[in-house]
């Protein structure tokens, strides 16, 4: 289960809070994955109280139309402000759940560049991310990107490709290393690249590691953040009920 | 089990932080869990003065009892007028039933009589949180004597806050938590904090509205 309490002294309107928390959680604590499982309990509440704000200083609060949807052009620069550092904020709480994955040893990025949809980007991204296959190569340092493809090849909606319109000979596989040395294709434009195994084994030794799919040649991404899956997660759950 | 942080994870454990005026964090040890026979399992974080309060909470249609009481308490209040949040760890007192809801509203009516329940009619002033095992009830009463505790055990310190993230873990390895300050454009001179604790582990892969 993942919980969450994130306290502010800013003073925010109550009816703003909602949509500042769900917007930040968007991309934060419902962009990772550790098994796959969603909990029956997983919540994250946001308190603010106002004790730092200066006396007569208005609370922030965010334009609603008439059927609560947030009017974007007139949402003032001190909510702009803090809706960005809140985003930013949730993120490093949700990386810090992915880094203490039951049994993980690795914390991965997945982003995948789409050029028909956000949508499919992310989709694409959270099936690489579940999928126990892909987790148990990157827990062994084994570069087997033919998992990562087949991960995306049935992730929900692509295997229509009216909608999502994949193109498995534009699709292309890279390691991106943390230490921001060279990436290393793995795939190019569907064809498969002539892989440096110990150059792989390298970026694969290294706690951080981004794997980056693009489905094509631009530029709508999205990205997921997991981890590798060990024997240990398997011991921990055998007998955690009891 | 034994509770250290591994070397490897030490270094995302930080040793002091900036935490948001007006609140406070306190844990105590209720024995949720037969096998945990000395770790704090409820943490308390509080407003000492009235709050504003929003939550996400998990789609799964399953939706453990204090997942059911913290919605409707948030819709009920509008999100105004909140204290806090108590939270147990080592019982998700999920598929619970009937039961569960009414120790659910236990855990919130024992922490808002810490401070002494509002007057306005309009319910429990304080969400509710667990995690832990499903299926199992809540050893309601152990929990219901050790908020008292919790909340005189509140402070500010950073240890304060450090107890309670470590009071919310169940299979984590490390409490999580972080903290900030930042100014806004409009009173650049103001110094606001955001501080926030998390856990996770296992059965995770979120999807909250």
């Amino acid at each position: 289960t993942l919980l969450g309490i994130i306290c502010t002294d800013v003073k925010i309107q109550a009816s703003s809070i909602r949509a500042l928390l769900t917007y930040g959680n968007q991309n934060s604590f419902n962009s990772i994955t550790i098994d796959g499982d969603t909990s029956t309990n997983d919540t994250v509440a946001l308190l603010a109280n106002g004790a730092a704000a200066p006396e007569g200083a208005p609370e922030l609060s965010l334009p609603f139309d008439a059927k609560g949807a947030v009017i974007k052009g007139n949402v003032s620069e001190d909510v702009k402000a803090f809706e960005h550092i809140l985003v930013r904020f949730m993120t490093d709480l949700a990386k810090l759940v992915v880094r203490d994955g039951e049994g993980a040893t690795k914390f991965v990025t997945v982003r995948v560049i789409s050029d028909t949809s956000r949508v499919a980007a992310k989709r694409a991204a959270v099936s690489i991310a579940k999928s126990p296959l892909v987790k148990t190569a990157l827990y062994g340092k084994d570069a087997n990107w033919g998992r990562i493809l087949c991960a995306v090849g049935y992730a929900p909606g692509i295997m229509s490709t009216d909608i999502f319109r994949l193109h498995p000979q534009r699709t292309s596989v890279s390691f991106v290393p943390s230490d921001g040395s060279e990436p290393l294709r793995l795939v190019v434009r569907g064809e498969p690249e002539q892989v440096d195994e110990v150059r792989a084994k390298e970026i694969l030794e290294m706690e951080d590691l981004e794997i980056v799919v693009n489905l094509a040649d631009d530029l709508g991404s999205n990205q997921v953040y997991t981890c590798d899956f060990s024997h240990e997660y398997v011991t921990i759950n055998g007998d955690y009920r009891t | 089990a034994d509770r250290s942080i591994p070397a490897a994870k030490q270094k995302y454990v930080p040793s002091s932080g900036t935490y948001p005026k007006g609140f406070l964090a306190g844990s105590a040890h209720a024995g949720v869990k037969a096998s945990n026979t000395k770790y704090d399992d409820i943490a308390m974080i509080v407003s000492e003065q009235p709050c504003a309060a929003g939550a996400v909470f998990t789609q799964n249609v399953f939706k453990a009892a204090p997942v059911q009481t913290s919605k409707m308490t948030l819709r009920d209040r509008k999100g105004e007028s909140m204290r806090g949040v108590v939270v147990n760890s080592g019982c998700a007192n999920a598929v619970t039933g009937l039961v569960g809801m009414e120790h659910a509203d236990a855990m919130a009516q024992a922490t808002d009589d810490c401070f002494g329940r509002a007057s306005d009619g309009r319910g429990p002033q304080t969400l509710v949180m667990s995690t832990g095992v499903i299926g199992q009830r809540l050893p309601i009463d152990r929990i219901t004597e050790a908020i008292p505790r919790a909340h005189k055990d509140l402070g500010s310190s950073h240890e304060n806050w450090m107890k309670a993230a470590r009071a919310i873990c169940t299979t984590d390895t490390f409490p999580k938590l972080i903290s900030r300050t930042f100014t806004l454009p409009s009173h650049p001179e103001t110094q606001y904090s955001i501080a926030g604790m998390t856990k996770g582990a296992g059965m995770i892969a979120p999807n909250m509205a």
